[in-house]
């Protein structure tokens, strides 16, 4: 089983979006897929098309130690792809939440269930390090930095690489950087210059192959609850999160 | 003194890049302007250009009870524009601000020091509703609500309505929205059209009548840390943010 974690301590570089389309697309290539909403908002749930009043328990329920995993999990529309929601639904379950993610060990030991159900797990990390981040990157085998060309992204993509180091020393020595990929990517524009250039010079070896662009699917398809291959399978932003799924399997098959 | 958050629990709504631009546009309307970093990152530093070794205090001081908030004020390149940095560069300073700001009313309490100085206060926000930001809404008189147009997005706004009604019960009576504002704003495409539909439905009356386009100097700016009216002050960005600061001012000086 290989776990990933995506995360970067910024909001809106498309950690969602990666998670969902590239969970989606591990399970429409046939690998047993798992994805973990650990972010706050619940947004990959909105991305599935849960509404709150589907979702009786989740991630909180394993912190909280009401439930094992195996008890939240949820079928989805994908036969390959099973699904656990946050369910953190008001901001006295995310403070209790804090609290109890503070044992780094929760996730790790939970994910120990079941490890025989599935190729891959993927977990869905809100825009912060601390708390359940730290967590999912304890319990990870890799992880996937997904930036937006900005000033912003670059130092947050510094601030997690610096993290990792001590993640590493503390808790987790196996865990590695899966790659950066570059998120909503608009080519000839000022921006995107810079940053690539900034990304060449420092991190060329962490970048993966691909990117991916802008592509208004994939925000047309949240709204529609549904991940962007089966919402539109021939839009540009269904076939780039293919794409990166094929290359992380190719990565597994070939190690 | 008129003291502003700037908040939303989802991350890379423009919080950052609404509270650098309007704070620069009312400073440009020669209202003596505070902008205060409530983000971990510290993304309105850079957007100011400020470096972290030129950063030696800031907002963490103020909560860590070793400097009061006039001893962490730096100057900017604009006359009315003074600037408080979050100085929070570690996870282990972010996990201790977490629990120093469960104490609601440190920056209340704060900003009653700087009283006379200023006109406006503007308060950056974490995508996070709990500890800073609830402490940013207890000092606050308004909040600004920017989002883009998007399924989570929508889902955040409720989260933040909803709590905003608690934090008028329990803390802070007087907090009234300032507006909605919608940023990144792409006229003509599904998503602007549903979230358009489904904002007019149920908060028509919180809706800026202006709007924040898509706009790269917006974000180029950025990488030249500073407010995109120093930047380029012909852009559509620059001037969008000079109408909604307008349109603040003009309210406060109605009533
Ligand atoms: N390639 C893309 N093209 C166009 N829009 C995109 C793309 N990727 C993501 N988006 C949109 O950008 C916004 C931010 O993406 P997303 O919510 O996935 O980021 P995030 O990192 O998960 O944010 P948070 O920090 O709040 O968890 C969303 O509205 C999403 O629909
Ligand atoms: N109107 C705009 N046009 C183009 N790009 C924009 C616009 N507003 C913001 N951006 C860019 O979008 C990204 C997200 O904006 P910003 O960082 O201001 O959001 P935020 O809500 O502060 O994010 P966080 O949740 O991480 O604090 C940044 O890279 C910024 O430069
Ligand atoms: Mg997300
Ligand atoms: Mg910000």
């Amino acid at each position: 089983m290989h776990v990933i974690s995506v995360a970067i301590p910024k909001g809106g570089e498309g950690k969602t979006t990666t998670s969902v389309n590239l969970a989606a697309s591990l399970a429409a290539a046939e690998r047993r897929t798992l994805l973990i909403d650990a972010d706050t908002l619940g947004a990959s749930g909105i991305s599935l098309g849960y509404t709150a009043d589907q979702v009786k328990s989740g991630l909180y329920d394993v912190f909280n130690y009401t439930h094992s995993l195996n008890r939240v999990i949820y079928k989805t529309e994908l036969t390959y792809l099973d699904f656990v929601p946050s369910n953190i639904s008001t901001v006295q379950m995310e403070e209790r939440l804090l609290r109890l993610s503070e044992n780094r060990t929760v996730m790790r030991i939970a994910l120990r269930d079941i490890e025989q159900q599935y190729d891959y797990v993927i977990i869905d990390c809100p825009p912060t390090l601390r708390g359940i981040t730290t967590n999912a990157l304890c319990a990870s085998d890799s992880v996937i930095i997904p930036m937006r060309a900005s000033h912003f992204s670059l130092d947050a993509l510094m601030r997690i690489m610096r993290y990792l180091k001590w993640i590493r020393e503390v808790a987790n020595p196996q865990i590695y950087v899966e790659g950066i990929l570059l998120t909503m990517f608009e080519p000839n524009t000022k921006i995107a210059e810079i940053t690539g250039r900034e990304l060449r010079a420092r991190y060329s070896k962490f970048l993966f192959k691909m990117v991916i662009p802008k592509n208004s699917t994939l925000a047309e398809a949240a709204f529609y609850g549904r991940p962007a291959l089966l919402y539109n399978i021939n839009s540009k932003g269904a076939q780039a999160y293919f794409e990166l799924a094929t290359e992380i399997v190719a990565r597994d098959t070939a190690s």
